[in-house]
């Protein structure tokens, strides 16, 4: 369901480019972790498969469409319907509540207020967050705010979701409970990748890991179906 | 070197407080480790420490000087001398560039540029990013970051160094080279409290951990001489 064939992203014309020549597909409902050092294009992969950049040179083809040449509100709608994101520094909005931050992708895919609430009450209340319901980002914790992004990421059920970190910010229990409720989603069908610097997390739940060095996918082997 | 006695820090009367008559001291020299789940206030612990806050009881000491009494200027004037600081979301501006942010303490404190130059460069090299040293924030890697913010907060080789989760963004590779700069520097004589959500960080290179949970110290005998 995703593909890159033979990416790279150089985000200025000279230096050396975050992701070099990278060819690597995921399948439809598999778990893919993605590692590397600090540095290595972790990040800015995951960017690139959801078309929040676009590729310096070769393509990005997500669910048969070519993300890398869709134009932005193309790529706004896609995203909406079928992509899940849990940024790295999970890029809430100060001037939201908890909950309108989470209600966020179901208002832009247009879903029914009521049915996204719902959803969006459960969320919270399985991420042991609902009493920050009506409060505000700024007062709450790292980890807390790490949920809050999570929540957010999965209300409109996607079909992708991609993760960047999901656990960076959370204690060593909270962060199982999380991957405990990945596994169920993508036991429910959803596709995963997931970036992470855990590697208790990518080998308890991912199907392959994919390791990136200096922009470069170190063995080939991993890359997935060529 | 650091003691907190029956402190407690409600954020809004009314509300559960954030921490609940804690009790605790850490030693000149020592290592103490500060655990436990994501919004058991942790990060508030080490805000009243640095007098980034105060308490809405109790009193905070640190090296000699009652901190939850100083005025404004001479908290300002206290930190820039004496305490190094690693928050949990690295408060880099970005508007500076990488070595700018990491000079600013020097710069608070009063310290001869070209020293202040020169050991910026030291840690920028050891961190593994001085070739980021003219570049803004913005583009950097999550991991990057952090380690701009590690190395700002040990420019002017503070006695004490407060540190909320410093390795949570990075690879285990770098956040191992993390723990090992600040063992030595710890031999070398610097107290550190190192707040994470790492068990191996903590047991590696603390001398103990004091966990807290919903606010409070979860065993006294944790709690360091009384
Ligand atoms: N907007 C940008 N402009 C220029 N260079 C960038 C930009 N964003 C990232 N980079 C560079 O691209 C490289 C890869 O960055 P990326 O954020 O993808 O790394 P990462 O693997 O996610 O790292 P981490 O584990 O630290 O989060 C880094 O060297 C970084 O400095
Ligand atoms: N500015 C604030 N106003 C109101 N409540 C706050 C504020 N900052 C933190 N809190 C609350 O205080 C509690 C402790 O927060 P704190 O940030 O200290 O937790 P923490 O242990 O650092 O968590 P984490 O591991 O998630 O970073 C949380 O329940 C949080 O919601
Ligand atoms: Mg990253
Ligand atoms: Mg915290």
């Amino acid at each position: 369901v995703i593909r890159l064939d033979n990416v790279t992203k150089a985000y200025q014309a000279g230096t050396a480019p975050a992701l070099a020549s990278v060819t690597m597909s995921v399948a439809n409902g598999e778990v893919a972790a993605i590692m590397g050092p600090s540095g290595s294009g972790k990040s800015t992969l995951l960017n690139l498969i959801a078309g929040l950049d676009r590729p310096t040179s070769g393509t990005v083809t997500v669910a048969g469409q070519r993300i890398d040449s869709l134009g932005e509100g193309a790529l706004a709608r896609f995203r909406a319907r079928h992509v899940g994101i849990i940024f790295q520094f999970f890029n809430l909005l100060d001037d939201l509540t908890v909950e309108d931050n989470v209600l966020l992708p179901a208002q832009l895919a247009g879903a029914s207020r009521r049915g996204a609430r719902a959803r969006a009450g459960e969320l919270l209340a399985r991420l042991g967050i609902d009493k920050h319901r009506d409060h505000y980002p700024a007062r709450l914790s790292g980890g807390q705010r790490q949920r809050v992004a999570i929540a957010r990421a999965l209300v409109n059920s996607p079909e992708l979701l991609l993760a960047d970190e999901p656990t960076g910010a959370l204690d060593t229990a909270t962060g199982q409970e999380i991957g405990r409720l990945l596994s169920e989603l993508n036991a429910a069908g959803q596709t995963l990748v997931l970036v992470t610097h855990d590697p208790a997390l990518a080998a308890r739940y991912a199907a392959r890991t994919v390791r990136l060095v200096d922009g470069q996918v170190a063995d080939p082997r991993t890359a997935g179906v060529g």
